[in-house]
């Protein structure tokens, strides 16, 4: 958050719009679904915050090591935790040998990040280790947190019930959005069965107008990998920033390479560098595999610094080669492997990640030299051009399969070494990366959107967030996806785009949405009336034909199994001036034709709502891939863009394997 | 009680306003499939009586399906865990 909020182009200093129109959220309250609160951290401090909100219902329980009058204050308002599930499936819980605290306290630090990130106050020169070195603070700086401690454990164990328990007290206690960082891998539960209970949990927050912003997961870069995929949340994909931890390595013929690292040094001054393998000379087993460096005998390692290859983009890979290279009593190691944006300091040793291409280069000089050496710098913080954005490795990534209909995820936002508060026993910050990092960026953003515009419903919000996104990074260079290969970011990387706070508070139009939409959602996909009808509490009955998926009255059209032509409607609602004029701008996907009709909307002060429907026809005789577009409504001033994503199936429901 | 495990039952939307009166009748639910006040009482988990109504309770499969057959509800689940993202 040293960086995030400038990147974003919310900077306190020079007191951007958005900041400044809603006090920086002061009015707002922001649920935090997590591991708990370190209340010590600075970030929480309420110096120069006002009353609590009088609609305010909650309360801060106490419990070990935790006291709820004394550790609250106006900026940490509520502070709940819910453990009886957990109890319940584990039996008790022995925190002697799993270390927790049965409290709202949180032992496991990722709460406290989270919520400091939404809403943390500021806290001047902050680094972690001395990188990154800034202002930390919350995208609502000042707006109140809320903590409903339902995961738990070292690992982050959240019992679906313990989790169904904190969003029922938060509905109660008055929260206006609720952030949940916490996923369940596919395959996916139906969003109206309790299963998913963050899905059915969340509808009934939304249809009480509170927005529930979700992380999408981390298991990407595979596709049909994103989860919380419900229609009614807003599901956050991460980015990277535009700032990166380039560390030196000089090899003896004099060339040097920057890898990324968290090495605060001392420089490693020119040392014998290795490639363990097999000389061919004896039986001896030799492997420059990271997860495999074991293996070598010692002598290979020690006193050198090893290079090692890893086809892994997590973190698991580092942590062998650098526990394997310890042991043998070598002095760093330099891993090759595909980006995975999961630095992480190795505890004062230097671990540098390079990509395969400068790797082999490494490799080609260790062969080509007798006595090969290389001298390792101590990292340095990048900011700014020309570091470029990307959507994280690990982010999960679209289509949604429940629904491919439903595009997942809606928004992107920078997830990957975000520096925010955590235990004092744990210096107090730390950089985490995930999307579980992302998902509070758009909380706090939300909040502020929704202190401008208390009267919005959770989906004008959303739709103001999609349509206003950037598409490419703040400083109007592409967004990449990383993977394998690294590609140009696609709807299903990210979503609308890249969050854009400022540009969100005035959208001109929204793609509106409330509890009968969300009805009609469900029938299209097939559920039982008397399920819809238990589930918002009175009687309901689909319409017969049902209603088509596609005419939900999302910020984006997604059609997955097009094989003709389909025609499908959408309805803008002006949020903007009253009488205004938007023109259709459409980039079609290719091989895909997209007519628009009427091409003009006209708002005046008798009509705020307009309906257009949308043909699209193929011209692919094959079932083909996801082609991307654009549909646009401009007024000269705003660009409400959604994204437009059609795969051709001439077979339908067909899995193509040949 | 080895055989039990928590189960979530969901019922929907709320069908009265007092948070109160919403507990009372999931006890009242439970009691008629467990057979007793105190029973229901030891197997309560959590009652979910504001934004929603349902209870989490540790029953064995048998019980759970015994109450998944009562009309008002909707779903009867086995809990499960979620992982931090």
């Amino acid at each position: 958050t040293t960086r995030s909020w400038d990147y974003l182009g919310l900077s306190s200093v020079n007191s951007s719009n958005l900041l400044r129109n809603t006090h920086l959220g002061h009015q707002v309250i922001i649920g935090i679904v997590d591991t708990g609160v370190w209340p010590e951290s600075e970030m929480f401090s309420d110096e120069g915050i006002g009353p609590i909100p009088s609609r305010w219902k909650g309360n801060c329980e106490s419990g070990q090591q935790f006291n709820g009058s004394a550790h609250c204050n106006r900026k940490l308002i509520g502070a709940k935790y819910f453990i009886d599930g957990l109890l319940a499936a584990i039996g008790d819980l022995n925190t002697t040998q799993n270390p927790e605290y049965v409290s709202p306290r949180d032992f496991n630090g990722h709460g406290t990040h989270v919520s400091t990130i939404a809403a943390g106050s500021f806290v001047a020169n902050v680094s972690y280790g001395g990188f990154g070195k800034g202002t930390a603070r919350g995208g609502a700086p000042l707006a109140r947190i809320a903590m409903y401690k339902a995961c738990w454990l070292q690992v982050g164990t959240c019992m679906g019930s313990d989790l169904l328990k904190a969003i029922d007290e938060a509905i109660h206690d008055g929260v206006d959005v609720i952030s949940i960082s916490v996923a369940f891998p596919i395959p996916l539960f139906s969003e109206i069965e309790i299963r998913d209970g963050i899905s059915v949990g969340s509808f009934h927050a939304v249809s009480k107008g509170i927005l529930v912003v979700c992380a999408a997961g981390n298991k990407g870069p595979a596709a049909q990998t994103v989860v919380n995929t419900a229609p009614w949340v807003l599901t956050v994909a991460a980015t990277t920033l535009d700032r990166s931890f380039p560390t030196s390595i000089t090899l003896g013929n004099n060339i040097t390479m920057q890898g990324q690292a968290m090495y605060v040094g001392p420089e490693l001054g020119f040392t014998g560098l290795v490639y363990p393998e097999n000389p061919g000379t004896g039986d001896e087993e030799f492997s420059g595999d990271c997860e495999r460096l074991s293996v070598n005998p010692n002598s290979t390692m020690a006193g050198k610094v090893v290079l090692c290859f890893t086809a892994k983009t997590d973190n698991s890979p580092v942590a062998s080669a650098v526990s394997a290279v310890r042991n043998a009593r070598g002095l760093g190691v330099i891993i090759a492997r595909n980006p995975g944006h999961l630095l992480v300091p190795c505890g004062g040793f230097p671990c540098i990640a390079v990509d395969y291409e400068l790797g082999t280069d490494i490799l080609f000089y260790i062969r080509s030299n007798k006595i090969p050496v290389v001298k390792i710098m101590p990292s340095q913080t990048l900011v700014g051009q020309p570091v470029s954005t990307k959507v994280a490795t690990f982010s999960s990534r679209g289509p949604n399969s429940i629904s491919p209909a439903i595009l997942k995820p809606d928004i992107s936002a920078p997830g990957v070494n975000i520096l925010a508060a955590t235990s004092p026993d744990d210096g107090g910050f730390a950089m985490k990366s995930g999307t579980s990092m992302a998902t509070p960026v758009v909380s706090g953003i939300v909040a502020l959107l929704r202190g401008l515009h208390p009267d919005w419903s959770p989906a004008a919000i959303r739709s103001a967030l999609v349509t206003t996104a950037w598409k490419t990074d703040p400083s109007g260079e592409p967004i990449f996806a990383d993977g394998s290969n690294r590609k140009l970011a696609d709807p299903f990387d990210y979503g609308g785009g890249l969050v854009n706070p400022e540009k969100a508070t005035d959208p001109g139009l929204v793609y509106d949405m409330g509890t009968s939409d969300y009805i009609l959602y469900m029938c299209s996909a097939g559920y039982a009336d008397s399920s819809i009808s238990q589930l918002i509490g009175k009687p309901t009955s689909c319409p017969n034909p049902k209603p088509s998926i596609l005419d939900l009255n999302l910020p984006s059209i997604t059609i997955p199994n097009l094989r003709d032509e389909v025609t499908l409607t959408r309805t803008v609602t002006n949020v903007g001036p009253r009488d205004s004029v938007y023109k259709v701008v459409m980039e079609p996907p290719s091989g895909v034709r997209v007519d628009v009709n009427p091409k003009t909307l006209v708002f005046n002060s008798e009509t705020k709502r307009v309906s257009f429907t949308v043909r699209v026809t193929t011209a692919h005789k094959v079932n083909s891939g996801f082609y991307f577009g654009r549909l646009t409504w401009t007024d000269s001033v705003r660009e409400v863009t959604i994204p437009v994503s059609v795969r051709t199936q001439i077979l339908q429901r067909y899995y193509d394997d040949n | 009680d080895a055989k039990k495990k928590v189960h979530i039952v969901y019922l929907g939307e709320r069908r009265h306003d007092d948070p109160e009166f919403v507990t009372e009748s999931h006890h009242q639910m439970l009691w008629s499939i467990l057979g007793s006040k105190e029973d229901a009482h030891d197997s309560m988990v959590y009652s979910y009586r504001h934004g929603f109504s349902g209870f989490a309770a540790k029953l064995t499969d048998f019980q759970a399906e015994q109450i998944s057959g009562l009309p008002e509800v909707i779903h009867v689940m086995a809990d499960r865990s979620y992982e931090l993202a």
